[in-house]
């Protein structure tokens, strides 16, 4: 690489560099999270060069939830995007209890074994749950949705982000410490992680609820989502 | 590739929330450019637990389900707009409004085909007020059918809410201020303004950046 761009520098691994001063005001130094979600992260090493930053983000719901997601219309559709819709339609959006991100590594054009690496992340995310109280298996499959990002064309290293699994799970909670990290893991060339919150009321309920959200994304960027 | 991993404790069940957020990603995500490129792996969620408790909004045809709705694009709107902050080398965030078309889908084509051109994203890196190459993009968008030449007209709308700087109006060229337009230039934020035709009023609204050196050097060195 440096005989070909002598000025190239490394932008892989997940908050590697320096937070641009002009970026960190995007940066939230609290926030009010949705009751019973908790989140995480955890050091892999998805990529080998990565040493220290976290790359495997987990986000949790205590009990089982309702969800929904929009998927990229590229033809070429990553093995998460494929396992994860699937997943989604058979249990039409019921029962959800996480969503699992490695950054790293897309597990994109990685043909059958790519597919069975995203199956292989759900479920053994899902074996975290089984042991707590809303953890028992209805029967239905999967209950973790998978999410991965990074170089295409290569195979994630699944061994090593499926023994990490727990640990992350260990590293669960519910501070505004733990959810910034989590967007931090799910980075790649992000020179920020991207993370807000706020409350809200609906009409005709006295209840206040609340909704956070994290996202990731600086290069090959112009969704067509559905 | 863009994620984006979304939670609230609001009480909504499954078929109502893929229907807010179908509907609030047209608006948010599906409006946002930096390079052009869709990815293999873009993926939204958003899950809801209920966990605040009230009543359950089990349809899409309530008073609550629209109120959930409204937050809901706003809020990922917001989201979109940090992902467009942090677009790879980017310098600028840059608004794109194009109004008075024919339907959503004719301004959003031809937002997206000014935020797609190169030539547009270098001109802004390099602070030029290259209407020339906004209007050419304009003009190459696919499939719409309300861009009316000799009624198209292009403004720069400063950060800052002053009145905006014209450069086209009706198709004939403004004589630009050009000190104003290398002030309105060099703030990291620019909305640019394409009024298509005086016959319609729809309107869509994309956000984009700029095209730096950078942009080269991060994906020279990013490698499969």
């Amino acid at each position: 690489v440096s005989k070909l761009a002598p000025q190239a520098r490394e932008y892989a691994a997940p908050g590697q560099g320096a937070i641009p001063p002009s970026k960190k005001r995007y940066i939230p130094t609290s926030g009010t999270y949705p009751l019973g979600f908790s989140a995480a992260s955890a050091h892999v090493g998805v990529k080998p060069s990565n040493t220290r930053f976290d790359d495997v983000a987990l986000i949790a719901s205590e009990v089982p939830c309702s969800a929904a997601a929009v998927f990229t219309t590229n033809k070429f559709q990553a093995a998460p995007v494929t396992v994860s819709r699937n997943m989604l339609n058979r249990r039409r959006g019921e029962g959800i209890r996480a969503v699992v991100v490695n950054s790293g590594c897309a597990n994109a054009v990685t043909g059958r074994g790519g597919i069975e690496d995203a199956i292989s992340m759900g479920h053994e995310t899902d074996q975290c749950f089984v042991n707590d109280s809303n953890g028992k298996d209805d029967g239905q499959g999967s209950r973790s949705i998978v999410m991965s990002t990074g170089v295409i064309g290569q195979r994630l290293p699944i061994k090593k982000i499926t023994s990490k699994l727990g640990t992350v799970y260990g590293n669960l909670g519910e501070t505004h410490h733990h959810w910034l990290s989590a967007a931090r893991a799910i980075c790649t060339t992000d020179t920020f992680p991207k993370l807000i919150s706020r409350t809200f009321t609906l009409p005709g309920s006295q209840e206040e609820y609340r909704i956070a959200g994290m996202t990731k994304g600086a290069g090959m960027i112009h969704p067509n989502m559905a | 590739t863009l994620l984006g991993i979304l939670c609230t404790d609001a009480p909504v069940g499954a078929a109502p929330l893929q229907q807010s957020l179908t509907d609030a990603i047209t608006k948010s995500f599906n409006s946002i450019s930096i390079d052009g490129d869709t990815s293999t792996n873009d993926t939204v969620v958003i899950l809801a637990n209920g966990a605040a408790g009230g009543k359950p909004i089990t349809s899409t045809s309530s008073d609550e389900f629209r109120a959930f709705q409204e937050t809901l694009t706003a809020f990922a709107i917001d989201l979109a707009k940090l992902v467009v902050r942090d677009g790879e080398g980017a310098t600028k965030f840059v608004t794109i409004k194009v109004t008075n078309a024919k339907t959503y889908e004719d301004a959003k084509r031809v937002a997206n085909s000014i935020a797609r051109s190169p030539l547009v994203k270098t001109a802004l890196y390099g602070k030029d007020a290259n209407w020339g190459r906004i209007l050419c993009a304009t003009g190459y968008a696919e499939g719409v059918e309300s861009v009316v030449p000799e009624e198209t007209s292009v403004s720069f709308v400063p950060a800052d809410g002053s009145e905006e700087l014209k450069l086209l109006v009706r198709g004939e060229p403004e004589q630009v201020d050009e000190s104003r337009a290398a002030e309105i230039l060099a703030e990291e934020d620019l909305e640019i303004v394409v009024r298509l035709s005086e016959k319609f009023d729809e309107e869509a609204v994309v956000w984009t950046c700029d095209f730096s050196h950078e942009y080269v050097t991060i994906n020279g060195d990013y490698r499969t």
